[in-house]
């Protein structure tokens, strides 16, 4: 553990609470895609399997991340139920648009061909990180279609922007620190998806800057 | 083994 991972994972949890906050105050899911929301559900269902079989107990590692998998996947499923039942009214449904299965089937793909061990598992493991690593492209093609969005939900993508930054530094702190720490996978998945960050990022600070609400061009 | 890639991260 390192200050720049478990700042990440605090940023995680803090960008869910701010979408959640988004979704609370303003009582509607507009500018959210509900499509990347679900996506994200998978990919925590998916990559937590081994919830199923790992003791917490075992040491303090495992229950820090037992506690985080647990929030991860509650508060995702919270937030898809808030906006297919609770605010079902308000969701942009004619913008929400992007054909998840361009994304889901590289992924699984992806996950069948390159994985560190072949087991269940294993690939199911890998699915989970090619598929987060383009999760958020449903939020950013709806953010680009709608143009303008609620101050909430762009804090909300600049978070998660900002989450993966700091695990980006984490694996250089661990490459350097640590011996034999090789986790190819991880790193090319998790520089993709910073990297799709960056065109949202100039932006947000752009209108941030000015104090105005994230306008696209 | 396990360990080796024990997935420890989030």
């Amino acid at each position: 553990m390192n200050l720049f991972r478990l700042g990440g994972d605090l940023l995680h949890v803090f960008s869910i609470f701010v979408l959640t906050l988004k979704i609370k105050t303003s009582k509607n899911v507009a500018g959210i895609s509900l499509r990347t929301q679900q996506l994200y559900l998978l990919v925590f269902c998916t990559r937590y399997l081994d919830l199923l079989f790992t003791n917490p107990f075992r040491s303090g590692l495992t229950m820090y991340n037992t506690v985080f998998k647990i929030l991860f996947i509650a508060s995702s499923a919270y937030i898809v139920y808030l906006m297919r039942k609770k605010y079902k009214q308000t969701y942009s449904v004619k913008d929400d648009t992007f054909r998840v299965e361009f994304l889901i089937v590289p992924a699984c793909l992806a996950g069948t061909l390159f994985h560190y061990r072949n087991t269940f598992f294993e690939i199911v493991w890998a699915f989970s990180i090619y598929m987060e690593s383009v999760a958020i492209i449903p939020q950013l093609y709806l953010l680009q279609k709608t143009g303008e969005v609620e101050n909430l939900t762009s804090h909300y993508i600049a978070c998660l922007g900002g989450y993966r930054a700091l695990y980006l530094l984490n694996w250089v702190w661990r490459f350097f620190t640590e011996p034999r720490y090789r986790h190819w996978i991880e790193w090319i998945a998790g520089t993709i998806q910073t990297a799709l960050y960056a065109d949202f990022f100039y932006y947000y600070f752009l209108n941030k800057t000015k104090g105005q609400k994230l306008k696209l061009p | 083994n396990q360990q080796q890639h024990g997935h420890d991260e989030l």
